[in-house]
This record gives C-alpha cells, structure tokens and sequence, in this order.
C-alpha cells in the first residue's frame, strides 16, 4: 500500500458517498446516468469475485465489501426508489456498445486465460468506459449540478491517483500490469474534458455548463 | 498464489 493508492481509494470512496448524499438528500437522481451506475456495479461484481476466496487483508475485504454494497444501493435508488426522478430520456448510451466489445477484448488480451482472470480482465476494461453513459449524457443536457461535479471530480481523481500509484509500485516494488495501467490511462484521459470545465468553472463557483 | 497475491489492488 502507498499514500498515492490510499488517497485514491479514499477519492473513490468520497465519490460513492457523495452520489448517494446527492440522491438521498435531493430525494432525486437527476442528471445521473443509471446507465454508468449500473456499469459500475458490473464492475465491481466482476472484479470482487476472489472476496471469499482470497484474504488480501481487512482493508481490502472491507473495501470491496462496500464497492459491491454501495454500487447496488446506487443502482435500487435510481430505478426503483427515486425512479420517478431518472432521467431515462438523456440516458440514452447503448450499453451494448460498451459491454460486447469489452467482453470480446477481454477475451483476446488478457494475463491468462482463466474464467476469474478474464472476468477481472473484463472489469479493468469496462471500468475504463463506463463513464462514458454519465459524460455522454451531461454532454446532452448541457449541464451538472454542482454535486454532481463533485461526485466525477472525485471519481475521475481516484484512478489518477492509481496511476501514480503504478508509476511508485514499479519503481519502488517492481510491479507493473500493463492491463491495468493501459486501462487507467485511458479512464483518466476520458474525465480531462470533465477536469478541465471542473477547475476553470466548479471551483470558481460557477455551475457547470458544458458546450452542448 | 502469486497471482492471487498480486491481485492486492482494488
């Protein structure tokens, strides 16, 4: 563990924790796309399968315990609870479109052709576009809410974080997983539009407002 | 069980 990977999932956490702040005090879910939510919690089920089987350490097991946990409430409050609120007509991106070609890539290219490896292959891609639905969606609406910006700045900062983590874990402890950091890469370079209106925009107090 | 052992990450 180093601070880079500490402060990353704490963002991690921070986001998850703003989103469900967000739809429980707003009793709402505007502006957020189900979509991505529900990507997420493919994700997380795809990825947390050695939960039971491998012991890493508490941490570890608490933390995946509350991803898996915290991405089905998110997923129950958005088309069940607060579903009168979900924006289903800017919610539009084909989810198909995502999940066939990831699922086939992680087929081809993964570390070893094992079913939980190429599940966890699977999720390091689809984690990798599956904000595209919630970008996609804010590019349609025009705009976020100032909670909803916080909710991506934080959730795009977490994998940053990771990669300085990697860029540390292969200097200091020689780890490198070329999957993993490929992935990361490109998941960060698609929130730099998002980065970029957030620190020009959200931080001198405005709303965002994205070119529609 | 190294692969397991690396897998350490979120």
């Amino acid at each position: 563990m180093n601070i880079f990977r500490l402060i990353g999932d704490m963002s991690h956490l921070l986001a998850i924790v703003l989103l469900l702040l967000k739809m429980w005090k707003t009793r709402s879910c505007a502006g957020i796309s189900g979509k991505s939510q529900i990507l997420f919690a493919l994700v997380f089920a795809t990825r947390y399968l050695d939960l039971f089987t491998a012991f890493i350490s508490a941490y570890n097991s608490t933390m995946k315990l509350f991803f898996i946990s915290t991405s089905l409430v998110t997923v129950y409050l958005m088309y069940f609870k607060f579903r009168a609120t979900y924006d289903a007509n800017h919610d539009t991106f084909r989810l198909e479109f995502l999940v066939v070609p990831v699922g086939g890539l992680a087929f081809l290219v993964n570390h070893n052709f094992s079913p939980l490896e190429i599940l966890w292959t699977f999720s390091i891609y689809l984690e990798s576009v599956a904000i595209l639905p919630q970008l996609f969606m804010m590019s349609k609406t025009g705009e976020a809410e100032t909670i909803t910006s916080h909710y991506l700045f934080a959730l795009g900062s977490y994998r940053a974080l990771y990669i300085l983590n990697w860029v540390f874990r292969y200097y200091f402890e020689g780890f490198f997983d070329l999957i993993a950091v490929v992935a990361g890469c490109v998941q960060t370079i698609l929130y730099c539009d998002f980065f970029y209106l957030y620190i020009t925009k959200v931080l001198k107090g405005k709303k965002l407002s994205l070119p529609a | 069980y190294l692969q397991a052992q690396e897998k350490d990450e979120l």
